[in-house]
């Protein structure tokens, strides 16, 4: 279960904050995810007292853009995910902590949800454990997020115009320390990729997957759309902690 | 369980914050699992002065009862005039039918009177539980321990820390985030904003 509790000094109108809130949740505590499992309880306030606020400052509102609102925005996203963060560096049993960024040209949920297929494929998991670079269970499970949306029986969720396309998709990890990326697909062809390097960017605790889905081969052009999901990698311990647990 | 923290997660946990004016934090033992017999499972934050409060829930069908029980109160209230938060971790009061539902709004109750609210009042504290699925809150213990996480109440780094500590379950650290800032309108005013939270297993929030 995840409890978040947030509080702050600035003075904020009370019907403004659920606005506030869900916008930094959106890309902080909604975006992790340790083993696919979404509790009964979950649950993150957002508490304002306005007690810092010098009197005859109006409290912030959404009603009213303004740069105060703007940067209490800022200010509470990134310390949302950080404490999100936080929770995936906790993973019971976790050894890594993975930053899964992905981009597309098509729309924002498109990424995310290629994003949530990998960071909840319990395959792939296994693999990340084993210092594996195993890019074919990456492709895998973005693969099959696009066949549910092309999937008639699946209508609600059908909303993209353009599914993935494999020869359009790229991966590559992008290490810890800095150094240059390595990449494991290009536009859907496999590169021959050096096990030694692959391990040594492994061995680093944070990695990042990348994930292009609209690839076309000019550097220079960003993709529209980029969504950014944190998950951890799964151990023996996972199992022995929750093989244990007992009411 | 020995809850110390490992060494490779010490770098995770902050020595010093900057909290916001006018909250408190307090912490004390119920042994809501009878397991636990030294540390600490209720956490109580506390506001000075009313406070304006949101909240996001998860959208699991099952929802436990501190979640039913403080989106009520949030709707009852219009997200104003709250005054405090009450947790307890090792036992999530879920799917505890409407004995849950009573014990939750007991917790409630029981801090509201403590800060002076009558129990005729619109609830002022919202109510959180985690831990294990299906079992009833021993709510004998967790009653009589919040006065204590109330008498513990206080400001400093090590009361928000102790705090964070108490909601923990498997985690093997508390989790506890804090800066100051300034707003562009007036920067000679230095806000701040903390945040802690627990989580390990059974993480894949969405939440609205």
């Amino acid at each position: 279960t995840l409890l978040g509790i947030v509080c702050t000094d600035v003075a904020i109108e009370p019907a403004s904050l659920h606005e506030i809130l869900t916008k930094s949740v959106g890309t902080s505590f909604n975006s992790i995810s340790i083993d696919g499992d979404t509790s009964t309880n979950d649950t993150v306030a957002l508490l304002a007292n306005g007690a810092a606020t010098p009197s005859g400052v109006k409290p912030l509102s959404v009603a009213q853009q303004s740069e105060d609102l703007a940067a209490f925005q800022t200010v509470l996203t990134e310390l949302t995910q950080e404490l999100a963060q936080l929770v995936v560096r906790d993973g019971e049993g976790a050894t890594k902590f993975v930053t899964i960024k992905v981009q597309s040209d098509t729309d924002y949920m498109t990424a995310k949800r290629a994003a949530v297929s990998i960071a909840t494929s319990a395959i792939l998991k296994c693999a990340l454990y084993g210092k594996d670079a195993n890019w074919g269970r990456i492709l895998c499970a973005i693969g099959y997020t696009a066949g549910i949306m092309d999937s008639p029986e699946t209508p609600a969720i059908a909303t993209s115009q353009t599914p993935v396309i494999p020869n359009q998709t790229s991966v590559s990890f992008v290490p810890a320390d800095g150094s240059a990326e390595l990449k494991l697909l290009i536009r859907g062809e496999p590169e021959q990729v050096d096990e030694v390097r692959a391990k040594e960017v492994l061995e680093f605790e944070d990695l990042e997957i990348l994930v292009k889905l609209n690839d076309t081969g000019d550097a220079s052009k960003k993709s529209k759309y980029e969504s950014v999901f944190w998950t951890c990698d799964f151990s023996h311990e996972y199992v022995t902690i929750n093989g244990d647990y007992r009411t | 369980a020995d809850r110390s923290i490992p060494q490779s997660k010490q770098k995770y946990v902050p020595t010093s914050g900057s909290y916001p004016k006018g909250f408190l934090a307090g912490s004390s033992h119920a042994g809501v699992k009878a397991s636990n017999t030294k540390y600490d499972d209720i956490a109580l934050v506390v506001s000075e002065k009313p406070y304006a409060a949101s909240a996001v829930f998860t959208r699991n069908l099952f929802k436990a009862a501190p979640v039913t029980v403080s989106k009520k109160f949030l709707d009852a209230r219009k997200s104003d005039g709250f005054r405090a938060v009450v947790v307890n971790s090792g036992n999530a009061n879920a799917v505890t039918g409407k004995v849950g539902l009573e014990n939750a709004e007991s917790m409630s109750r029981t801090t509201d009177e403590l800060l002076g609210h009558s129990a005729s009042e619109d609830a002022r504290s919202l109510v959180m539980s985690t831990g294990v699925i299906g079992q009833r809150l021993p709510i004998d213990k967790i009653i009589s321990a919040i006065p204590k996480a109330h008498a513990a109440l206080g400001s400093t780094h090590d009361h928000w820390l102790q705090t964070a500590q108490a909601i923990c379950t498997t985690d093997t650290f508390p989790k506890l985030v804090s800066r100051s800032f300034s707003l562009p309108s007036h920067p000679e005013t230095t806000y701040s904003v903390a945040g802690f939270t627990k989580g390990a297993g059974m993480i894949h929030p969405n939440m609205a």
